[in-house]
């Protein structure tokens, strides 16, 4: 519609746009190869980009009083030495790679939602491998009541070999179901035993420490009794019991 | 005459008292010393009998054997722990020298036929300790037969 | 009474402190 267009527009009005690139500006972006990493990208534009800025000032400043091309030239390198180390250090404590983190949280967000979508799609294949099963028990529950029906109706004994499932009576079925986890009782009751094996290692450990105890005293009081032994009998009488029968 | 005579003999009296009083003192302090002498001999010996009982008890104990100093210079062995039924039931004989001086061995109870045998090897070889083991065996045998 | 206490220790000296004594050694020697 007319309405729309901007140039119907009053000044203050006007719908602003953006301002076409120049030519030379995306040209610096293309000459940066895509191969290299983001944030490295990025960085190589800033430095291009000043580059390029320097290179469009010098021509306009050349015409200026007290302009000296060589001292520009000495500043603008230093500049761009400097810019380079900022630069360098921007990307290498993550500031550059921080501008792109945004899309990388959109990844990790797909990578979740492909995970959940999986998992859906494994419930469903288990409750439809499940429901087939439950199908099945009762196509053979029926079958052993027919089978237990007809073998009454022909009143013959004839040996049938029977799946042991079929012995499952509605009350049996009930008590297996109501079995206990015995794998779990046992895994839970490991725990225990680790800690009475840590028991048993210790009173292990004490009781070698009493035997050694043990062993150390008997062999202190052995010594000891063997000195004492010796000393009393250097002073024994060759024949007490004669002495004694003499002693009126 | 009479009269000094008189004077002279309870001088001498005096004097006699006076020796006679010195060697009472002399005599007390003897008894006194004595005494202290005998009585801490006699701590002495308690305290000696003491130790010495202590001992005997302990081997009595260990040993389950009595040894006795009996009338007509004999020694009598009493060993008990020997019955199981009843450890305190006493088996006992004695012991002297014959006009020899050798070793006699009389009065077991219960009688032991092997005594004689016993009494043979312990004039040989002198081994107390030995004899005295064969004899609780002997009487050990006794009780389980 | 000072010449019995005497003799009581010499007793005690000379036969009641051998005879422990011996019966002491023999008990060892067994």
């Amino acid at each position: 519609r007319q309405s729309w267009r901007r140039a119907s527009m009053k000044d203050t009005n006007r719908r602003k746009s953006l301002a076409p690139f120049h030519q030379g500006i995306t040209e610096l972006s293309r000459s940066i190869s895509v191969d290299l990493a983001e944030n490295k990208r990025l960085g190589s534009l800033l430095l291009s980009s000043f580059q390029f800025s320097v290179q469009k000032l010098e021509p306009f400043l050349c015409g200026t009083e007290g302009f000296s091309l060589e001292n520009f030239r000495a500043k603008a390198s230093s500049l761009s030495e400097e810019l380079k180390h900022f630069v360098d250090t921007m990307e290498s404590n993550g500031t550059l790679q921080k501008c792109f983190e945004d899309s990388k949280e959109k990844i990790s967000d797909l990578s979740l939602e492909k995970s959940v979508t999986e998992m859906k799609e494994y419930i469903t294949k288990f409750s439809s491998e499940s429901e087939t099963w439950d199908q099945l028990l009762l196509h053979y529950q029926k079958e052993a009541e027919e089978i237990t029906s007809r073998a009454s109706a022909e009143s013959k004994i004839t040996e049938v070999e029977i799946e042991p499932m079929i012995y499952l009576g509605s009350s049996q079925r009930e008590v297996l179901n109501t079995k206990p986890n015995y794998q779990k009782i046992l895994q839970n009751h490991n725990r225990v035993f680790d800690y009475i094996e840590l028991v048993m290692d210790e009173l292990q450990g004490s009781m070698k420490q009493l035997s050694t105890f043990l062993d150390e005293s008997t062999q202190c009081f052995q010594k000891v009794s063997v000195q004492l032994g010796k000393r009393s009998t250097e002073q024994l009488d060759p024949s007490p019991a004669r002495k004694l029968l003499k002693l009126h | 005459d009479d009269l000094l005579k008189l004077i002279a003999e309870v001088k001498e009296k005096r004097q006699e008292l006076t020796s006679l009083s010195a060697k009472i003192q002399d005599l007390k302090e003897e008894y006194a010393k004595k005494k202290e002498i005998i009585s801490t001999a006699n701590k002495a010996n308690e305290e000696r009998l003491k130790r010495l009982q202590l001992s005997v008890d302990l081997f009595k104990d260990r040993l389950g054997l009595e040894i006795r100093k009996i009338y007509g210079d004999k020694l009598q062995f009493i060993f008990t722990n020997i019955d199981p039924k009843n450890p305190e039931r006493p088996f006992m004989f004695s012991l002297c020298l014959d006009e020899e001086k050798n070793y006699q061995v009389s009065d077991s109870a219960p009688h032991l036929e092997c005594l004689a045998d016993f009494q043979e090897k312990l004039r040989k070889t002198k081994n107390f300790s030995a004899f005295l083991a064969n004899v609780r065996k002997a009487f050990t045998a006794v009780v389980y037969n | 009474e000072l010449e019995h206490d005497e003799q009581e220790v010499d007793r005690t000296t000379t036969i009641s402190i051998p005879a422990a004594v011996y019966v002491a050694q023999l008990y060892r020697r067994i």
